[in-house]
């Protein structure tokens, strides 16, 4: 039925851009699973793909074994603190990031294998009401958190041994930092949306808070996914997790807009909707596509610069998809189920 | 989008906001 409801919205049918199954990965042991990613790892000369599988208590590293058979390498277990997500460490190779906490992030953490003791391992790497978290290249993990005075916002360097290199603190907004986006092609820029619902940037070499744009009311609570800069514009992907159905446009999805950052004026680029029906839940951006799991169950695929969605997962009679994250370097997108069952598709 | 909607654009805008941001 979720596949007939949604086929409407496919003008062209599934095309050449739909989903391709590549490989599933069933994680028996798993209670709950509550994310997904992928990590690359460097083992005996050999740099391969690696899949990342998370439940509230644990976090596995999978193997490739065969075509279409993955092997679990190792779980390391953290029961202290339930695990709510994994922060994508981009380019980054033998660590994997996670973020612990209850309602908030109250610990990010580092999890490794230490050639030196010949260990997995897991190490701290900061603590605190934790609001956002992004991981960016040359292993760079920016936070902002916040007390009840001031809001710290801070990048760390990390080391291949778990631990921080370098430390720089960025400028807070008065606004509570809500998300972070790397900006794609610019090392040293950063933006943030704010619980104002601005959209702010960062000179990530100084720390200086360098605009604070505003986004307009017509959807609140916006959250940055990613961002570009072409042309003297910075162009950014905004989901809007609290917006409401409205008759002429639907549910949104996932919006670009156009900020000038000399002026501060903004423009909607393009704006991709929900299937009619369906609510939409936790997405992600990798390049120019976005995903994100509809409350139906199903996982739709939007093309961000031609504003369609061009691929839909529906939930099927094995359960519904309950997780879809990109995986690294155009890998394919990843959807997991509840169960632990993680289908790998090329796109 | 056009300039008139957004304003005046420029190509080094983040290295012309870094030099005008407080440090």
């Amino acid at each position: 039925d979720v596949a007939e409801q949604l086929t409407p919205v496919l003008p062209d049918g599934p095309g050449e851009e739909s989903l391709q199954f590549v490989s599933e990965l069933k994680d028996s042991s798993c209670s709950g699973a509550v994310d997904v990613s992928t990590v690359w790892w460097a083992a005996a000369g050999h740099r391969e793909l690696r899949v990342v599988t998370a439940s509230e208590s644990a976090v596995s590293l999978w193997q490739p074994l065969a075509p279409d058979c993955w092997g679990k390498v190792y779980t390391w277990h953290l029961r202290e603190i339930p695990v709510i997500q994994i922060v994508p460490l981009p380019d980054t190779c033998n660590l994997v990031c996670v973020a612990l906490g209850e309602l908030e992030i109250g610990e990010i953490r580092l999890l490794l294998y230490s050639s030196e003791t010949d260990s997995f391992e897991h190490s701290l790497v900061k603590t605190g009401n934790i609001k956002a978290v992004v991981g960016l290249k040359d292993q760079r993990l920016v936070s902002s958190s916040r007390t009840m005075q001031e809001q710290q916002v801070e990048m760390v360097s990390l080391s291949e041994t778990g631990g921080s290199k370098d430390k720089q603190t960025l400028m807070p907004p008065e606004e509570t930092v809500t998300a972070f986006a790397e900006v794609e092609g610019m090392r040293e820029a950063l933006v943030g949306t704010t619980a104002g619902n601005s959209v702010v940037v960062w000179n990530l070499k100084t720390g200086q808070l360098l605009r604070k744009m505003h986004i307009g009311y017509s959807y609140p609570a916006s959250i940055c996914h990613r961002a570009y800069s072409d042309s003297g514009l910075l162009f950014v992907v905004l989901s809007h997790p609290h917006a409401k159905e409205s008759e002429s446009c639907g549910s949104p999805a996932f919006r670009v807009v156009a900020f000038n950052p000399r002026t501060g004026r903004s423009a909607g680029v393009m704006f991709c909707c929900l299937p009619p029906g369906p609510a939409g839940r936790r997405g992600d951006v990798w390049d120019t596509a976005g995903a994100a799991v509809l409350t139906s169950g199903a996982v739709a695929v939007w093309d961000l610069l031609r504003g369609r969605c061009t691929a839909v997962l529906p939930a099927g009679p094995a359960g519904r998809w309950a997780l879809a994250r990109w995986a690294s370097g155009g890998a394919g997108l990843l959807a997991g189920r509840c169960n632990g069952t993680v289908h790998l598709y090329r796109y | 989008c056009s300039e008139s909607d957004l304003g005046p654009i420029s190509l080094n805008w983040f290295e012309e906001l870094s030099a005008e941001a407080p440090p």
